[in-house]
């Protein structure tokens, strides 16, 4: 069986270069992060992701 | 060649029961799909003819076929949902006493069952195998990530895909793509074609929705999101608040809160909108967005497969208000790994229940899909929803025979509110955490 999640989120905002933006969309400050990868093996209560 | 035709001497020689078998197996499978190929023909023609009648251009309609390796063509010639049904029916048969012990040890050391977090000791407490699959675990076993901002996992499983939606369409991950529109359904069609009355409950499948007044959006903060004003685009569907929960709706309810079954819950309710970060209801309508809608979103996704022996109960991932709930009476192919990897849009194509709901950050939506060894969905606040069973498919049918004697496309899910359930939330309220219900085996 399986579960499928779809929600909205912060986008996030892109740091700005003072802050050491670097350019990739994992520097974006505030918005919604995944914590999980492909193939994880998770258990209920365990964290997904955070805003 | 006459000479060596009378001349050969005829030597009868048995040939191998496996080569009579597989031809007869050849035979039945050309013959199946020749039969199919001829009914769906009929049925194009039928419904052109139908089109012609109403005054419309005959359209082909988009058929959804399941397309893949020769694996899935056979297995879509199979009653995925009958052989469903009989495993369900199997798996209740009651195990006699002292064969429980060592049968459910034996389902645990295949599938993988850590029974020091079962919360019955006594595994002889459990009738049968269904019983056993839905068992539940000791208090204390699955703590909660203390991160409030966190979203947590529904179950326990693996982590298949995760990704951001971009322009409706999930992520193509590895050649598999998922239509939205496919998965949670269009917006609400019109009410009335798919008014149908479940056969034992006072369930009335009518939304409608109704637009809201506009003095409402007036109360609201500016940056409020209007309430007739999309606040989500997908896939050129817009999402409007109203008409995910049908805001102002006064005849939608459910069986439930007519009888008052579920007790009314202050508490949940308080605290979800606590945690929704709701302005009394007073001065605003629940599902106005509090200044946070100055945040630019995103939708995201992620994809949880629970193999056989993980423990079948789903929770809460954040608390949220379910406003919708829309069951697809699809059909119940195998949801493992590598059927996800080779049959394009299977979750568009198997039966599943889509909660459609709001949290802090806007749209949430909560979809267990069923499979065929599992193909009954429980929601515990929701006890007139039947999936995997023979009056799911006959309600499915009289919604679509509705929906073509009113001239309206059939949308392919019966749709139910829990707008009763609490009149402040308009919807049903969920804590992080809470249980939702589980897959039961059949």
């Amino acid at each position: 069986s399986t579960i499928v999640l779809v929600f909205e989120a912060p986008k996030g905002r892109r740091p700005s270069f003072d802050e050491g933006f670097m350019g990739g969309p994992e520097d974006r400050k505030g918005g919604f992060r995944w914590n999980v990868s492909t193939g994880q093996k998770v258990k209920y209560g365990e964290s997904l992701g955070f805003v | 060649l006459r000479h060596a035709l009378g001349a050969t001497k005829i030597e009868w020689k048995p040939i191998p029961i496996g080569l009579g078998i597989a031809f007869l197996g050849g035979f039945q499978f050309y013959r199946t799909q020749a039969r199919e190929k001829e009914r769906r023909e009929a049925e194009d023609a039928q419904r052109a003819e139908d089109d012609i009648k109403n005054g419309d251009r005959p359209q082909k309609r988009p058929r959804i076929r399941p397309s893949g390796p020769w694996q899935v063509q056979i297995m879509s010639t199979l009653p995925l949902k009958a052989l469903s049904r009989i495993w369900g029916r199997f798996n209740e048969l009651d195990i006699p006493y002292y064969l429980r012990v060592p049968g459910f040890k034996l389902y645990g050391f295949i599938f993988g069952v850590n029974f020091s977090e079962v919360s019955e000791p006594d595994l002889h407490v459990y009738p049968n195998l269904a019983s056993f699959f839905y068992r539940t675990l000791k208090p204390g076993v699955r703590p909660l990530d203390p991160n409030p901002n966190a979203v947590l996992s529904p179950a326990d499983g693996k982590i298949i895909q995760f990704g951001t939606i971009e322009h409706g369409e999930v992520e193509q991950v590895k050649g598999v793509t998922y239509s939205l529109d496919a998965l949670l359904g269009g917006t609400s069609p019109d009410p009335e074609a798919q008014r149908v009355e479940l056969a034992s409950s006072n369930i009335s499948l009518s939304p409608d929705s109704p637009k809201p007044s506009p003095d409402r959006t007036a109360n609201g903060p500016e940056e409020v999101v209007r309430a007739d004003e999309e606040f989500a685009r997908v896939n050129g569907i817009s999402y409007t608040l109203p008409n995910l929960f049908s805001g102002g709706r006064e005849q939608a309810n459910t069986a439930k809160s007519e009888d008052q079954s579920v007790p009314s819950r202050p508490s949940s309710e308080a605290e979800v909108r606590a945690d929704l970060a709701l302005p009394t209801a007073a001065s605003q309508p629940w599902w106005s967005p509090v200044p946070s809608t100055k945040t630019p979103t995103a939708l995201y996704y992620i994809v949880v497969y629970l193999a056989p022996g993980d423990y079948h109960r789903f929770h809460s991932p954040v608390s949220w208000v379910v406003g919708t709930r829309r069951h697809f009476a699809g059909e119940l192919y195998s949801v493992s790994p590598y059927l996800q990897r080779t049959l394009p849009g299977l979750f568009t194509l198997n039966e599943r229940v889509v909660l459609l709901g709001k949290w802090r950050w806007g749209f949430f939506s909560f979809t267990p899909v069923g499979a065929t060894n599992v193909g009954s969905i429980k929601i515990n606040f929701d006890r007139e929803l039947r999936t995997n069973s023979l009056n799911t498919d006959t309600a499915a049918d009289r919604a679509a025979q509705v929906a073509k004697e009113k001239g309206q496309p059939y949308s392919g899910f019966a749709e139910a509110t829990y707008a009763a359930a609490s009149k402040v939330l308009n919807g049903h309220p969920l804590k992080r955490g809470e249980e939702m219900g589980g897959f039961q085996l059949g």
